[in-house]
């Protein structure tokens, strides 16, 4: 995955089973950044694999004031990676147990 | 650790914490 200098990880251990996982995100390189987030911390949410987008959780944090409305694309772009990372793991667990 | 919650007007929860010790000092 592209380095947005957004970073998303799980906050839990996936196993496979839920639909909904919980991920964690925060900003590694100001610099590839528009706003300006010094003192930022990383910020936990719980995304739904199969019914939720991306770029929605991502306008949210917007809204609720972690990011500028200009980077809204760059976090939606990092959440969509690491949901398809999340995504073709499971895939691969899947068709290696059958 | 010193967490916030933020709750979103369609519901979602936030919860912010200190970025992970181990990426500071990877940073």
């Amino acid at each position: 995955a592209e380095d947005t200098g957004v970073r998303v990880e799980l906050a839990e251990e996936d196993d496979g089973k839920k639909d909904s996982i919980a991920l964690k995100l925060w900003v590694e390189d100001h610099k590839k950044l528009k706003g300006k987030y010094k003192e930022s911390g990383a910020i936990e949410f719980t995304f739904d694999l199969e019914k939720e987008v991306p770029e929605v959780v991502a306008q949210e944090m917007v809204e609720s004031g972690f990011f500028h409305e200009s980077d809204a694309k760059t976090v939606g772009k990092s959440i969509r990676d690491r949901v398809a990372l999340i995504k073709w793991r499971r895939e691969r667990t899947v068709s290696a147990a059958v | 650790s010193a967490t916030a919650q933020v709750v979103h007007s369609a519901g979602r929860r936030f919860i912010v914490s200190p970025v992970p010790e181990a990426r500071l000092k990877e940073q």
